[in-house]
């Protein structure tokens, strides 16, 4: 555990109650991406299945279990409770197009061709473009709410933190481990364009909206 | 440098 690690991880932790909490506070889901929401939940789900094979450590199960619960959650507020406020024509992101090649991709690159690690490959291929949905949204309509740019800055920080932790680690462990490694830089690159907006307009205390 | 997974991360 290095700090870019532990910062890393509650930067993601951050993020997941943001979106939870600003569903919750408001009531309403608009302007978020329920197909995204299932995706990280995808991703949670196959990543944790080590939940129930191996111990690391009382922190690695309780994130975990966090994680999870709250991508659950998340996904019920926006599909259940406040299904009503959920903005479905502007979510019009085809997920099979992500969901059918990361799975290809994940059977043909892996470590090892067994079914926990091609699921763990899986996990970690989808999360890198899970966000595209979200992104895809906010294109279409040309505008977040400030409280969504908050969550997605928070997300988009935990995968960059994370690239730090791998430098530090094949520096300080001599290890490493390519494939997170190249869809980590592939899912921060995909939040570039965003970070930019993030901070000429957002920090600036503007709304983010783009040029129609 | 090993190339095996970071299955102690989340």
């Amino acid at each position: 555990m290095n700090i870019f690690r532990l910062t890393g991880d509650l930067s993601h932790l951050a993020a997941i109650i943001i979106l939870l909490l600003k569903i919750w506070k408001s009531r309403s889901c608009a302007g978020i991406s329920g197909k995204s929401q299932i995706l990280f939940a995808l991703v949670f789900t196959t990543r944790y299945l080590d939940l129930f094979t191996s111990f690391i450590s009382l922190y690695n199960t309780c994130m975990k279990l966090i994680y999870i619960g709250c991508a659950y959650a998340t996904v019920y507020l926006i599909y259940a409770k406040f299904r009503a406020t959920y903005d479905g024509n502007h979510d019009s992101f085809r997920v099979e197009f992500l969901v059918v090649p990361v799975g290809g991709l994940s059977v043909l690159i892996n470590h090892d061709f067994s079914p926990l690690e091609i699921l763990w490959t899986f996990s970690i291929y989808l999360e890198s473009v899970a966000i595209l949905p979200q992104l895809f949204m906010i294109s279409k309509t040309g505008e977040a709410e400030t409280i969504t740019t908050h969550y997605l800055f928070c997300l988009g920080l935990y995968r960059a933190l994370y690239l730090f932790n791998w430098i530090w680690r094949f520096y300080f462990e001599g290890f490493f481990d390519m494939i997170a490694i190249v869809a980590g830089v592939v899912q921060t690159v995909l939040y570039c364009d965003f970070f930019y907006l993030y901070v000429t307009k957002v920090l600036k205390g503007k709304k983010l909206s783009l040029p129609a | 440098g090993t190339d095996s997974n970071l299955k102690d991360e989340l």
